[in-house]
C-alpha cells in the first residue's frame, strides 16, 4: 500500500488500523490456518492466490477441504506444500511482499493430480493458473520449491507408516484407511495422550477433567474432583463451601452454584405441589403465615415457569411434627432480595399450621397467531 | 437461505435481526423469552461489546420498517465458555435485552426443547433468515424446509471437520435448500403438537454456499444446551449481587 489508501482488498484486512487511514495494510501476518501450520515459513500475506481476503475465509473455503482430501490419494508428494503456498502465500518480512510457488511446482501438482479430481467429477481450482508463477531461477523473482525434508502431510492429517496422509478424522474411526492399517493401531486413549471415560471408553482431553462440564456420558470426568470436609458442600466448579451457606440467599461459590435450584415443587396428595426450598442442603416446606400472591409468581419464575401461578394453602399437621418448614422473615418486605429463598428463615412457629402449595405454568411460546389461515 | 421462498409477515414471530453499525444486519437471532434472545457465538467475533449491537423484531423486509417492528439494545452477551472458534464447536450465545419486548402477534417467543428432548432424523423443519440466497442478499425474510440428518450421515459430508454432539445437521445431499452467510444465529424450528413450534437449531456453519453447494448445513444443537441456557438466565435474573 505505497499509496495513501489501500486497494479494496486491504479494507478487509484486520491489519488496516481501525481509524480508516488504511495505510500499511499489506504487512505480513502469522499463519493461523491449521492446515498449513507445519510449513518452513510462518508468515503470510493476503489476499492469497485463490482470491481469499482473509485466513478465516480461506479456512472455510472449498479448496481448504479439497486439497487435504486430494492429498490422501498420494497423487503427488508435494501437493500439500503447493496447496499451502497458494492458500497462505509466504510473506517476505523485509519487503512484506508475497513469494509465489515456482511454476514447476504448480505444473507438477496439476499434472499428477488433476486427473484424479476428474474421476470424481471435480475440477482443478480455477484460480491456479500456473503461468502466473515465475520459473525457478528466473533472474528477478524468487519462488518457492519444496526442500527434501518438507512435511508431506498437514497437521490435519495422520501419517501412515507407509508415508501416506489420511485425514485426522479417519484416525481410529474403526475403518482402515492406510494400506498398512496403521491408522487403526494404538487407538487407545492413553496412546493418543487422552483420558478414557471408564464405561463408554470415549477419549477426552485431560483439560476437560473436573472443569465443570460433563464430557463422559456417565459424568465420570466430573466425579471425585473435590474433597470437602463433613460440614462443607462442593460447588459446580468443585470448590468447597460451608453447608450452612447452601441456598441462604448469599453467594458463596465463585460460580454461584450454591444458589442454584433452591426452589422446587414436590409431589403432595392433591394435584397441587408443595413449594419446597433447600436450606443447608436439606429440603423444607414453606409455612403459609403472611404469604402473598406475588411470592408465588417469584417462586414459579425462579423455576423458569413464568406463566400464571395457582396458590393453595394446605392445612398440614404431619409436617409440623418434624420442624420441616421455613417462615417468611418478619421484615421480608423491607429487604431487597432477588430470590424467594433469601426471604425465608428457620426456627419460627407456624401459626396457621398450613403449607404453601403451587401450580406453576410455562409462559406461552411457539404459537404464531398472525400466520392464521383465513377461510374464504 | 438457498432454495427457499419469501415468507409472509408474522409467520416467524421469534425471528430477529442482530444489527451493528455501519453494516446493519449481521446475523439472525431467536426470541426465547421477553428479555432473552439466542444466537451463535461466532457472530460476536471482533464485536464482543454489547454496546455496538441492537436487536430488531417484528420485521419482514429489512428495508421497510413495519408498524409491528420493535427494537431493543443489548444489555449482556453471554458466550458459551467452551466456544471454540477454530472448529466452531459450542457455537451458542445468550443475549440479554435492555428491556422486555411487548408480546404481539408479530413478536413472540419460540418454545425451547425440554431437557433431553431431541429432534429425530428425517423430521422436516424450517430455517429462516436474511442471509445470502446464492446469487444475492434479500431484503425480505426467506424460509426453507429442511430435513434433519443423523450425525453419522452428516460426518460423511464433512471429511475435514468433526461433527460433535453439540451440532445438528439438516438439509439435503444436493444442498438445494440450505442456510448461508448472514443466516448465522437464525432458527431451525420444528412444529410440534397443537401447532406449537420448538427451536432445535441455530444456523452455525456449512460448506461454501455461493457456488458449488455440497452437503447439508450444520446447526448448534439447542437441546444440548438447555441446562446451560436455563442456568444463565437464572443467574442473570436472580443472582445479580
Amino acid at each position: 500500500c505505497a499509496s495513501a489508501s489501500c486497494p479494496d482488498s486491504c479494507s478487509h484486512s484486520p491489519l488496516c488500523d481501525m481509524n480508516n487511514r488504511q495505510a500499511n495494510c499489506s504487512q505480513c501476518e502469522p499463519i493461523t490456518l491449521e492446515l498449513c501450520l507445519n510449513l518452513p515459513y510462518n508468515y503470510t500475506n493476503y489476499p492469497n492466490y485463490l482470491g481469499h481476503l482473509t485466513q478465516k475465509e480461506a479456512s472455510v473455503s472449498w479448496e481448504s477441504s479439497l486439497f487435504p482430501a486430494l492429498v490422501q490419494t498420494n497423487c503427488y508428494k508435494y501437493l500439500m506444500f503447493f496447496a499451502c503456498t497458494i492458500l497462505v502465500p509466504k510473506c517476505d518480512l523485509q519487503t512484506s511482499q508475497r513469494i509465489p510457488p515456482c511454476r514447476t511446482l504448480c505444473e507438477q501438482s496439476k499434472e499428477r493430480c488433476e486427473s484424479v479430481l476428474g474421476i470424481v467429477g471435480l475440477q482443478w481450482p480455477e484460480d491456479t493458473d500456473c503461468s502466473q508463477f515465475p520459473e525457478e531461477n528466473s533472474d528477478n523473482q524468487t519462488c518457492l520449491t519444496p526442500d527434501d525434508d518438507v512435511e508431506e502431510c498437514s497437521p490435519s492429517h495422520f501419517k501412515c507408516h507407509s508415508g501416506r496422509c489420511v485425514l485426522a478424522s479417519r484416525r481410529c474411526d474403526g475403518q482402515a484407511d492406510c494400506e498398512d492399517d496403521s491408522d487403526e493401531e494404538n487407538c487407545g486413549c492413553k496412546e493418543r495422550g487422552l483420558w478414557e471415560c471408564p464405561t463408554s471408553k470415549l477419549c477426552i482431553r485431560h483439560t476437560m477433567i473436573c472443569d465443570g462440564f460433563s464430557d463422559c456420558p456417565d459424568n465420570a470426568d466430573e466425579k471425585n474432583c473435590s474433597f470437602c470436609k463433613k460440614d462443607e458442600i462442593t460447588c459446580a466448579n468443585h470448590d468447597c463451601v460451608p453447608r450452612k451457606g447452601w441456598c441462604d440467599g448469599q453467594i458463596d461459590c465463585a460460580d454461584k452454584s450454591d444458589e442454584w435450584d433452591c426452589v422446587t415443587l414436590s409431589q403432595n396428595r392433591s394435584s397441587l405441589m408443595y413449594l419446597t426450598v433447600q436450606r443447608s442442603a436439606t429440603n423444607y416446606h414453606v409455612c403459609a403465615d403472611g404469604w402473598e400472591e406475588n411470592l408465588s409468581h417469584l417462586a414459579c419464575k425462579q423455576m423458569g415457569l413464568g406463566g400464571p401461578a395457582v396458590t393453595e394453602i394446605v392445612q398440614e399437621y404431619e409436617q409440623l411434627h418434624h420442624d420441616k418448614w421455613l417462615n417468611l422473615h418478619s421484615e421480608w418486605k423491607s429487604k431487597n432480595m432477588s430470590t424467594l429463598h433469601a426471604h425465608l428463615v428457620t426456627g419460627l412457629p407456624c401459626r396457621s399450621k398450613s403449607m404453601v402449595s403451587l401450580l406453576c405454568t410455562k409462559e406461552d411460546c411457539g404459537r404464531r397467531p398472525a400466520a392464521r389461515m383465513y377461510k374464504r | 437461505i438457498l432454495g427457499g421462498r419469501t415468507s409472509r409477515p408474522g409467520r416467524w414471530p421469534w425471528q430477529c435481526s442482530l444489527q451493528s453499525e455501519p453494516s446493519g444486519h449481521i446475523c439472525g437471532c431467536v426470541l426465547i423469552a421477553k428479555k432473552w434472545v439466542l444466537t451463535v457465538a461466532h457472530c460476536f467475533e471482533g464485536r464482543e461489546s454489547p454496546t455496538v449491537w441492537k436487536v430488531v423484531f417484528g420485521i419482514n423486509n429489512l428495508d421497510h420498517p413495519s408498524v409491528f417492528m420493535q427494537t431493543r439494545m443489548v444489555k449482556n452477551v453471554i458466550l458459551h465458555p467452551r466456544y471454540n472458534r477454530a472448529v466452531v464447536d459450542f457455537d451458542i450465545s445468550i443475549v440479554e435485552l435492555n428491556e422486555e419486548i411487548n408480546e404481539t402477534s408479530y413478536v413472540r417467543p419460540v418454545c425451547l426443547p425440554r431437557r433431553g428432548q431431541r429432534v429425530q432424523p428425517d423430521t422436516y423443519c424450517y430455517i429462516t433468515g436474511w442471509g445470502h440466497m446464492g446469487n444475492k442478499m434479500p431484503f425480505k425474510l426467506q424460509e426453507g424446509e429442511v430435513r434433519i440428518i443423523s450425525l453419522e450421515q452428516c460426518q460423511s459430508y464433512f471429511d475435514m471437520k468433526t461433527i460433535t454432539a453439540r451440532m445438528l445437521c439438516a438439509g439435503y445431499e444436493s444442498g438445494t435448500v440450505d442456510s448461508c452467510m448472514g443466516d448465522s444465529g437464525g432458527p431451525l424450528v420444528c412444529e410440534q403438537s397443537a401447532g406449537r413450534w420448538t427451536l432445535f437449531g441455530l444456523t452455525s456453519w456449512g460448506s461454501v454456499c455461493f457456488s458449488k453447494v455440497l452437503g447439508p448445513g450444520v446447526y448448534s444443537n439447542v437441546s444440548h444446551f438447555i441446562e446451560w441456557i436455563e442456568r444463565q438466565i437464572y443467574i442473570h435474573t436472580f443472582l445479580l449481587h
